[in-house]
């Protein structure tokens, strides 16, 4: 309430997250009636698993509801969110409404207390589990930025001890002199706390009460959360703003009046601490999954990690030609492949090998940058025209051919049949004109032979007559 | 529940409302 801490390291707890535990969905919520010297004292305390998935600081009647100064029943903004379990959050202003201190909602920053010093109870990205005093530069930290975060007033327990003397000085010393602030603490009232145990749980608590007459005051709330294991926790609104709703129905008895003095209202309160089903981190998995019981399952074959917002293509990693996208590797001038890890073939290049070479005579290119300069090798690929007119060329050149073998072989025969027809004739004539004759004696035949065949010459005997 | 609004009659107030929480 006194200094504004702008920059630097304050005061405040980390625990760590608990290990995740899918399935687990953890939330118990404990009723008791408990004595606080010789009073009963009704009230809540729940406890719930994986907080980064299942707690939430929520705006007055939903999203917009700080900046609009809204003020809506716990009830009213539970039920919109779907609470399992609801509380009133941290501070406000009864007159206007305005929201008091840090507030961020499901990773929005919708109200900064400009490095005012008050306890904080909030979430980071990681899961820690943030407890105490923060400068205005930790509470806008990027690096692992608050996804929930709420002020209160008063840190109760600190790393397993209570630490409200210490607060008080801290908060406010001047308080102290006017009797104020340590009439706040001291008083017995309706009171509402939140906080961590030693295993990472969130802790809620709510304790029945009406200010001066019923209830507890902050030195015996810390004492009990002390018993249940509590190790950090700060006080969060009371009074009449203290209400707990379980599975969006009133669950507790709130000390305002209503109009009607014979009944009791729930007030309209600013900011609201809530306990729901598992939600992923964030909720819409970048996107690229779908939040099944707070987990995220990734779309595509190359989403991954608990977010679904890192990109993995394999242990290859695209070969270093590469880059991994959501559709798989890109690949680099010169290579293509799943994995990026195959050269461009022959007249292709450019990323991917996506570009067809646009060489003369198809020669083959530079696979990355396209060249025509450069060859990968001496021949060049045989053009489509130069095909074609080769195919043509053949084609009349085997017609050609075959013509002229037809022709030749026609005269050839021609020929032959007309030196046959030659040879036969003259073979003809000359038997004709010079052929040989043999003579036959006809002997015995009419006892004589003829007188001509007695002058016959030579010793020739041709039994046949010509 | 419709009883009405709450009277917002039961006040816890840590700091005094008329210093408004001025900063030293």
């Amino acid at each position: 309430d006194c200094t504004r801490v702008r920059a630097g390291n304050r005061e405040h707890e980390s625990w760590p997250p608990p290990p995740a535990t899918p399935g687990a969905g953890g939330l118990a919520v404990r009723t008791f009636v408990s004595h606080f010297r010789d009073r009963a004292v009704a009230g809540h305390l729940t406890r719930a698993v994986e907080p980064l998935r299942t707690f939430s600081v929520l705006e007055p009647g939903g999203p917009g509801g700080c900046a609009a100064r809204r003020r809506a029943t716990v009830e009213e903004t539970a039920r919109a969110a779907d609470c399992r379990v609801a509380q009133n959050g941290g501070f406000f202003r009864m007159n206007s409404g305005e929201c008091l201190g840090n507030v961020v909602s499901d990773e929005r920053r919708v109200s900064s207390s400009g490095g005012l010093q008050n306890a904080q109870f909030g979430i980071r990205r990681d899961g820690t589990l943030v407890t105490g005093y923060l400068s205005e530069e930790e509470v806008l930290d990027t690096e692992n930025p608050f996804v929930q975060l709420l002020s209160g007033v008063v840190w109760l327990i600190r790393n397993g001890s209570i630490y409200i003397n210490e607060s008080q000085a801290t908060e406010c010393d001047e308080t102290q002199e006017t009797g104020s602030f340590s009439k706040f603490v001291n008083v017995i009232s309706a009171r509402t706390a939140i906080g961590h145990d030693r295993k990472g749980q969130l802790v809620l608590f709510h304790a029945d009460g009406q200010t001066e007459q019923r209830g507890i005051n902050l030195w015996e709330m810390a004492e009990f959360l002390l018993k249940q294991d509590v190790v950090n926790a700060i006080n969060l609104d009371g009074g009449g703003s203290a209400t707990f709703v379980l599975n969006g129905t009133l669950a507790s008895y709130p000390s305002d009046h209503c109009q009607d003095n014979m009944w009791r209202c729930p007030r309209q309160v600013s900011t609201v601490v809530c306990v729901h089903e598992p939600r992923c981190q964030p909720p819409d998995c970048h996107g690229h999954g779908t939040c099944v019981d707070g987990h995220c399952q990734c779309t595509g074959h190359f989403w991954r990690g608990p977010g679904c917002d890192e990109l993995d293509c394999g242990p290859s990693n695209c070969s270093q030609h590469g880059l991994c996208t959501e559709t798989g590797c890109r690949c680099d001038a010169g290579w293509t492949g799943s994995n990026c890890s195959e050269e461009c073939p022959l007249g292709w290049h450019g990323p991917g090998c996506q570009r067809p070479c646009k060489c003369e005579h198809h020669c083959p290119c530079d696979p990355k940058t396209g060249n025509c300069s450069v060859s990968r090798v001496k021949q060049c690929l045989q053009p489509p025209e130069a095909t074609l007119r080769a195919g043509e060329l053949s084609f009349f050149t085997r017609t050609a051919w075959l013509a002229l073998t037809l022709a030749l072989a026609f005269l050839l025969l021609i020929s032959t049949a007309a030196n046959l027809s030659l040879l036969l004739s003259r073979a003809e004539r000359n038997r004709r004109l010079h052929g040989d004759y043999a003579y036959h004696p006809l002997q015995e035949m009419n006892g004589e032979p003829l007188a001509a065949e007695k002058e016959q010459p030579g010793g020739a005997h041709n039994p046949f007559k010509d | 529940l419709d009883s009405g609004a709450s009277r917002d009659d039961d006040l816890l107030l840590p700091y005094p409302r008329a210093r408004a929480r001025l900063p030293r």
